[in-house]
């Protein structure tokens, strides 16, 4: 099935 | 800051404790507000509680207030939901908060002290997205989506196109899918389904993580659901009377 991705791929650090 | 009723901290603490076990709330004069990722980093939730939630509220100095999800949530129960709460923060002392809660008719005050923890939460930087996808429908109705399909398999895949929005499920030996049409029938604005999109798309989540975010129907009637593929999805309560919101960003489960 499809992998699941974290935020850090999306959002970074403040 | 004095809430006129326990019954909005309480359904706060319920939608986010099964993911965050302790976080930071910043408190300014705009209100109090909490980012925190659980620990898998898959989904980060923002509450926000502005000043008009309060039926008072004063912030002398911005503070922080380390606050653990599991002792907070016993205090919390000791309050009746139409008890009204006063949170206290002191700036000369800062290892604990106050929480009194006052039942006006029954004469009944109760105070509790919490201590504070010293957390180096990390804030996310969560760019503004132009979404390719929007959804708005009663919270109730995704809420019953997801435990529903959550049942049929273990991934939520949400697909947006001129049909409507389609939630799948697929399990190992059963698939099942919910289109819902945008609603102008209803008239009541907080029943109507109403989609937006630029582009059809269509993307997949884990069920369980979703299962988790609908808990915070008890908090607002209508839940809107922003979609863009480069993006995590993100879920959005927000709270009557602008008091405030709580919202998810999940991260995405791809090919």
């Amino acid at each position: 099935g499809a992998k699941q991705v974290t935020l850090d791929a999306f959002f970074g650090p403040r | 800051a004095r809430l006129p009723r326990s019954a909005v901290l309480k359904k706060i603490l319920d939608s986010v404790k099964d993911l965050v076990k302790e976080t930071n709330w910043d408190c300014n004069e705009e209100g109090m507000s909490m980012q925190a990722l659980d620990t898998g980093r898959i989904v980060l939730v923002e509450v926000m509680l502005r000043e008009a939630a309060f039926e008072s509220y004063a912030c002398e100095v911005p503070m922080t207030l380390g606050i653990d999800m599991e002792p907070f949530g016993k205090v919390l129960r000791c309050a009746g939901g139409d008890e009204k709460v006063t949170i206290k923060a002191s700036r000369n002392d800062q290892d604990h908060i106050e929480l009194v809660f006052e039942n006006e008719e029954k004469e009944r005050m109760s105070a509790f002290e919490l201590k504070l923890m010293d957390i180096d939460g990390e804030h996310m930087a969560v760019p503004d997205a132009e979404w390719g996808a929007e959804i708005s429908m009663p919270s109730s109705e995704f809420k019953k989506i997801v435990m529903d399909l959550a049942e049929i398999g273990s991934d939520l895949t949400i697909a947006v196109s001129k049909l409507g929005v389609t939630f799948t499920a697929q399990g190992n030996n059963c698939k099942g899918s919910m289109v819902l049409q945008p609603s102008t029938a209803v008239d009541k604005k907080s029943e109507q389904v109403a989609i937006s999109f630029t582009e059809p798309l269509e993307m997949t989540f884990a069920a369980p993580y979703m299962k988790m975010i609908t808990k915070a129907a008890a908090l607002s009637s209508t839940v809107t659901l922003s979609l863009d593929e480069a993006c995590p999805i993100c879920v959005r309560y927000e709270m009557e009377d602008n008091a405030g919101h709580i919202k998810y960003y999940l991260a995405p489960k791809e090919d």
